[in-house]
């Protein structure tokens, strides 16, 4: 599988607090 | 085509794909919330973000909707949409409470989304939501007996605007001059890489 959508990753993965 | 109308009505498309930009960060927050989205793979909250980002913010779009001069006001008097610049996007007008949040998670745990691998847990999420939906509505609305058949409708109804807004979104992005004014997580999230 290719390791892209890097932006929507990056948003789900980061801390919301 | 190239008309002047066609250009005018695309001066504030920069405008627009800030707003939707920023409605896609939103819903991502939102996503986030609901117990179980973020128990599921990475790739399969992605397809389903991919696939129902629109949706959710065509449903937010109608909290900013005015019936009495038919506009969504943006941020101030020089931001504001009348129905012809966006005419395929006004879905009627919601009550907004909260079964619309219910509503929003709904549409966002469909399991026969592009992408998708983990049907039967996201559908487990989804069912789940239509108990609590139906709870919510014999509290709140205990003459609405066909409430949520009606919303369940509407869910459908929302999906040919996804449709028609996928039609649209190609056209766009496929002409230069208009896909660079649009910003990088518009690209992604309606781009039609599959994760």
């Amino acid at each position: 599988k290719k390791k892209d959508n890097a932006l929507l990753r990056y948003l789900l993965d980061k801390d919301d607090n | 085509d190239s008309s002047e109308e066609d250009n005018s009505r695309l001066s504030m498309l920069p405008h627009l794909a800030d707003l939707v930009s920023y409605s896609i960060q939103k819903v991502i927050g939102f996503a986030k919330m609901i117990p179980g989205f973020r128990d599921l793979t990475a790739e399969d909250q992605i397809a389903l973000l991919k696939s129902s980002a629109i949706e959710i913010i065509m449903l937010r779009s109608n909290q900013s909707f005015s019936l009495e001069d038919m506009s969504w006001s943006c941020g101030g008097p020089d931001f504001k949409y009348c129905v012809n610049d966006v005419t395929k996007v006004h879905i009627g007008s919601f009550v907004c409470e909260s079964r619309c949040l219910w509503y929003e998670c709904m549409g966002l745990f469909s399991a026969d989304r592009p992408g998708v691998q983990d049907h039967a847990r996201i559908e487990a999420l989804q069912d789940r939501l239509c108990d609590v939906l139906q709870a919510y509505i014999r509290i709140h609305h205990p003459g609405g007996r066909l409430l949520y058949a009606k919303m369940i409708q509407k869910l459908a109804d929302l999906r040919s605007l996804n449709e028609e807004h996928s039609k649209q979104y190609r056209s766009l992005s496929f002409q230069p001059e208009h896909s660079m004014q649009l910003t990088p997580l518009v690209l992604e999230v309606f781009g039609s890489e599959v994760s």
